[in-house]
């Protein structure tokens, strides 16, 4: 909360937006401002109406350098706008910095993600430690289409003005924190020698020679991938790693999503009746890949390009106990298997589970 | 994937250090020089108080950690201090 804890004694705020930048159309600018608006009136009491030529609750304006308000702006980059606390005059502003990239997608940066989180500071939120918060202080992107407020930030906006008159209050995405007991993963895969988990927006990565592990976007290394992946994997022969999202898969060398992804699964021999992948692994010494859909798997052969003939298979047959599959990897001549917050390695040479273990093993908690 | 950066200038990163901490953690410009250290300094103490907020290791240093926080871009918006 804001010092002093202030807020906005009606419910029914007005706004009006005081000028356009001319870096995007004036059309996705007041879509930007609307659907920001709805992040917090989506979760909470609060409504927002637009008005013209009189002074509103929320004004909201591009300025540039010194803008008269003891708070001048910096140019491109560092300070990209701020917002004041609920009161009069200007309280309740916001100030977009002119001179930064603004965009309605994943270039420069997003209007609506920052308009989202200075219309917080217009409610009486302040800064957020947790560094998946739409209040962390920090700009991050996350796809406008695939937002959704943290939970950290409706319990906030929700101590302030109570819950939302729906019937089903909203919830939203909790931060993983890699020592949770009951954290599950959905999908993991080796990269260059780490170890890459994934889970919502996030990945948590790993290098085995350090003992702390890296809680980062998805959207920071790769900002073309969506959230929620479901199945990943390395080939190591081929220095590339390959992203399953519904019926789509993206392959990525290093920082970069090769040109002409995503592409359907189906090009690689799965039937139409596959709706997902949920999990793979590569086996190095093979070139054999394997895919993990529902209680069946698929083998498919890297350098023919095509599927194994035999193929689906029951796991249960020839990988034992383990049912179904979140999330798997192979390393050091093991398969890891990930079911909920369980972990199971497996031997293919002995073709049975030699150990199993909870999934944040991985972490040292 | 991200290698350590290539060594900058001092002078360079202690000014980063200092506006950063006086934008967002209201440290003081200090326009008196000092003849003697009494307590701790307070940028190092402010440094603290950011890395604790960021969940950085708190070594009230500008480590690595610490300066690539402070390069991101950000909300103008101080992490502490009131409105005035």
């Amino acid at each position: 909360f804001t010092p002093g804890n202030p807020k906005w004694k009606r419910n029914n705020l007005t706004y009006r937006i005081l000028n356009y930048t001319p870096k995007m159309r004036r059309a996705d600018v007041d879509e930007a401002i609307r659907k920001a608006l709805s992040v917090w009136s989506n979760v909470t009491p609060l409504t927002f109406q637009k008005v013209e030529d009189k002074e509103a609750d929320i004004m909201i304006s591009f300025a540039y350098r010194d803008h008269r308000d003891n708070s001048p702006f910096d140019g491109p980059n560092g300070q990209l706008a701020h917002a004041f606390q609920p009161g009069e005059g200007i309280g309740g502003d916001v100030h977009m910095d002119e001179e930064e990239a603004w965009t309605k997608d994943g270039r420069g940066y997003n209007l609506f993600i920052v308009l989202a989180h200075e219309l917080g500071h217009s409610l009486g939120l302040s800064h957020s430690n947790d560094p998946g918060a739409l209040m962390y202080p920090t700009y991050s992107y996350t796809d406008p289409n695939e937002f959704l407020l943290p939970q950290d930030d409706i319990d906030g906006i929700q101590a302030i003005y109570g819950q939302s008159n729906t019937a089903v209050q909203p919830t939203g995405p909790v931060t993983p924190e890699a020592c949770d007991p009951n954290l599950t993963f959905d999908a993991i895969t080796t990269l260059r020698g780490e170890l890459f988990f994934f889970k919502g927006r996030y990945m948590l990565r790993k290098h085995p020679a350090r003992t702390e592990t890296e809680l980062n976007f998805i959207s920071l290394f790769w900002p073309k991938l969506p959230s929620g992946i479901q199945a990943a994997y390395e080939n190591v022969e081929r220095d590339e790693i390959l992203i399953f999202k519904e019926d789509k898969y993206w392959v990525i060398e290093g920082y970069d999503v090769l040109p002409g992804y995503p592409k359907p699964i189906y090009g690689l021999g799965f039937p139409k009746t596959v709706k997902r992948v949920n999990a793979a692994y590569n086996d190095e010494a093979t070139g054999k890949t394997y895919f993990f859909v529902a209680d069946r798997y698929w083998r498919y052969d890297e350098k023919k390009k095509s599927m194994d003939h035999g193929y689906p298979r029951k796991i249960v047959s020839d990988f034992g106990k383990i049912g179904r599959v979140d999330a798997a990897f192979q390393k050091d001549g093991y398969v890891y298997f990930f079911h909920g917050t369980t972990q199971f390695q497996f031997d293919p040479r002995a073709k049975r589970i030699v150990r199993q273990m909870k999934s944040t093993s991985w972490f040292n908690c | 994937f991200p290698v350590a950066p290539e060594v900058e200038d001092e002078g360079k990163t202690l000014q980063l250090v200092e506006s950063y901490l006086q934008n967002f953690y209201n440290l003081q410009k200090d326009r008196h020089p000092h003849l003697r250290s009494h307590g701790e300094n307070p940028l190092n103490t402010k440094l603290k108080e950011m890395q604790l907020f960021f969940g950085l290791e708190v070594t009230g240093k500008p480590d690595l950690d610490t300066l690539e926080v402070m390069k991101k871009p950000r909300c103008g918006v101080p992490d502490v201090d009131q409105y005035v």
